[in-house]
This record gives structure tokens, C-alpha cells and sequence, in this order.
């Protein structure tokens, strides 16, 4: 199956890194820039929705823009013994000329006209 | 492999 490359640049790229004690919401920013000259739609993904809280979650960003998303994790109890496999997934396509339905948009996207990229989630402590 | 995981959309709202 052939698979288009992402067009987005994301930044920090691989990982996402979030500093401890988690005791309290631990932000991290993730920057997509878009280098074409087409709108390209994106939406957020994770394995664990219920931890993490991303603002926005999902977007237009316009040729040549960029966008600056917050990935907030939620305060949790820290296990040294259990490393993160959180992963994200920033989902994109390019804008069709006129968006009526984004939920349909994306439902209905073909597998061959999206593209992705995955980053991991890395917990860091301060005393590490 | 990464490609493996289950990918649910994020959320907005705590």
C-alpha cells in the first residue's frame, strides 16, 4: 500500500517530553508547521485519551502556517517501574476546497490520502 | 512495532 509521506513538520519530532512530579498538569508543546502551498487539515491522536488533555485536538492549518498545540497530562500517581508507552499520532490530509462536515471529512478519506506521523511519550523526573 | 498501538482521538477537556 502505498502511503504519502507527512507533510507537516513537526517539532520537537519523536518525542514528547513531560517533566515530573506529576502531581499536577505537566504541559508540552508541539509544533506543526505546514511548508506546502495547500491547507492541510490535522487531528491528534493518542493510545491513552484519558490522560492527557489536547488543546486544540484538531485543526485547519493554512499553507505556509503554523500551529502551536498544548498536550497537557493529567496529575497521576508516578510508578518509576512503569515507562511510559504512550504514544501520539498526528493524523493529516489536505483541505478539500470547501469543508461542510470535518467529522464526514475524515471518515470518509480514502487511506491512500492521509497521512501520519507518531511521537512517543517521555517521562522525565528531576532527581533522573 | 509502533504501528501496533490502538489510537483513540485526543481530547479537549479534561
Amino acid at each position: 500500500m502505498s502511503k504519502l509521506e507527512q507533510v507537516l513538520i513537526l517539532d520537537p519530532p519523536n518525542d514528547l517530553r513531560f517533566k515530573g512530579p506529576f502531581t499536577d498538569v505537566v504541559t508540552a508543546t508541539l509544533k506543526l508547521k505546514n511548508p506546502s502551498d495547500r491547507r492541510v487539515c490535522f487531528k491528534v491522536k493518542t493510545t491513552a485519551p484519558r490522560r492527557y488533555c489536547v488543546r486544540p485536538n484538531s485543526g485547519v492549518i493554512d499553507a505556509g502556517a503554523s500551529v502551536t498545540i498544548s498536550v497537557m497530562l493529567q496529575p497521576f500517581d508516578y510508578d518509576p517501574n512503569e515507562k511510559s508507552k504512550h504514544k501520539f499520532m498526528v493524523q493529516t490530509m489536505y483541505a478539500p476546497p470547501t469543508i461542510t462536515d470535518t467529522e464526514a471529512m475524515w471518515k470518509d478519506a480514502k487511506p491512500d490520502e492521509l497521512m501520519d506521523s507518531k511521537l512517543r511519550c517521555v517521562f522525565e523526573l528531576p532527581s533522573e | 512495532a509502533l504501528s501496533e498501538d490502538e489510537f483513540y482521538d485526543a481530547v479537549s477537556e479534561s
